[in-house]
């Protein structure tokens, strides 16, 4: 899991079976004592692997926006909830809230934020994750080795790495590069593994430099399934040519959606399964 | 059920803010570490790693 702390933005990503959004009142309440009131708020995820074990408010989307009704101030007037992906019950979604005020300032105008969601790892590349038994070393120490020996080092060489191994798997990582953040999460477990990758940028930034570092990513894990959201200004293309540069990594297409939120610009969720 | 614990997908909650001049005292990196941990207590985590630069603060967290 991880937080991100800007002057006047704050960013919680967890994934375990957390209550996060138990966050927001705290959040907004202490943000009040540094003089800085909402003015806006996206939440996504993907669809829950084990839906029964989620504790209120996430056992369901319904329930997720209902609770975060309740707790936004009312200058937040404009207001979306909507889940992205294929209508049948099977396949990926993706769940999308959204809120700002007047002012709508939500997204800067040339900002995009990548969200990569990966299960069924490869089976050996997802072992590195794990730690030897009865290591006696620390957890800053085992993830600085894995960052190098997995090849997340090499997704982003110019950024400033913060990398944790938990005990016996697990790994977290964040990356700082300027004011740009990334996030690499990983729970290598067979039955249920998964890792998640995390960017955020500029449009105006070398398309194909995104592409390739996309590229990179799936590299270090190889999973069987995967999904894109990309977030991006309305009438920005920026996404384009993810789908392209999944395939020639042997991964097919399955589903495509887009929508546009208040404040947040356009999602487009794509969703990918292995050829193999 | 999740043996581990671990639901998987994230949830992900981005939070804006805005003041007379946000910029000007660091906004919300005033907040002391204490206040930082006790609302991540609410989410049932703690910070394991933390690192910042000149534009933000990065807290790896444990659940």
């Amino acid at each position: 899991s991880s937080l991100f702390v800007y002057p006047t933005k704050i960013i919680i990503k967890t994934c375990g079976t957390t209550q996060l959004l138990k966050s927001l009142r705290p959040l907004v309440e202490s943000a009040a004592t540094v003089g800085l009131t909402l003015s806006g708020c996206r939440y996504t995820r993907g669809t829950f692997i084990f839906p029964g074990v989620q504790p209120f408010p996430h056992t369901s989307f319904k329930d997720e926006v209902f609770y975060l009704e309740e707790n936004l101030p009312d200058n937040l007037v404009y207001r979306k909830a909507a889940v992205l992906g294929p209508r049948s019950a099977a396949g990926e979604k993706w769940h999308v809230f959204s809120a700002c005020d007047d002012s709508c300032t939500l997204m800067e105008d040339d900002s995009y934020t990548v969200e990569i969601c990966m299960t069924e790892l490869d089976r050996v590349l997802a072992k590195k994750f794990f730690r030897r038994f009865d290591d006696r070393r620390t957890g800053d120490s085992v993830g600085k080795e894995m960052t190098d020996v997995t090849g997340i080092r090499d997704v982003n060489r110019k950024a400033l790495i913060c990398d944790y191994a938990f005990d016996p798997c697990g790994y977290s990582m964040n990356g700082l590069a300027g004011g740009r953040y990334s996030t690499v999460h990983v729970t290598p477990e067979d039955d249920f593994s998964y890792a998640s990758f995390e960017c955020v940028g500029s449009v105006y930034d070398d398309r194909e430099e995104f592409l390739r570092l996309l590229q990179k990513v799936v590299k270090v894990f190889r999973p069987a399934k995967l999904s894109v959201a990309t977030t991006c200004p309305t009438g920005n293309d920026f996404w384009k040519g993810t789908a392209k540069t999944m395939e020639s990594l042997g991964m097919r297409l399955r589903s495509r959606a887009a929508d546009e939120f208040p404040g947040a610009g356009t999602v487009v969720f794509q969703a990918f399964s292995s050829r193999r | 059920m999740a043996v581990s614990g671990f639901e998987g997908f994230e949830k992900r909650l981005e939070l804006y803010f805005s003041g007379d001049d946000p910029a000007a005292g660091n906004g919300l990196r005033r907040l002391n570490f204490y206040t930082i941990e006790k609302i991540l207590h609410t989410v049932q985590c703690t910070v394991v790693s933390a690192v910042g630069n000149d534009f933000f603060d990065s807290y790896v967290l444990s659940e």
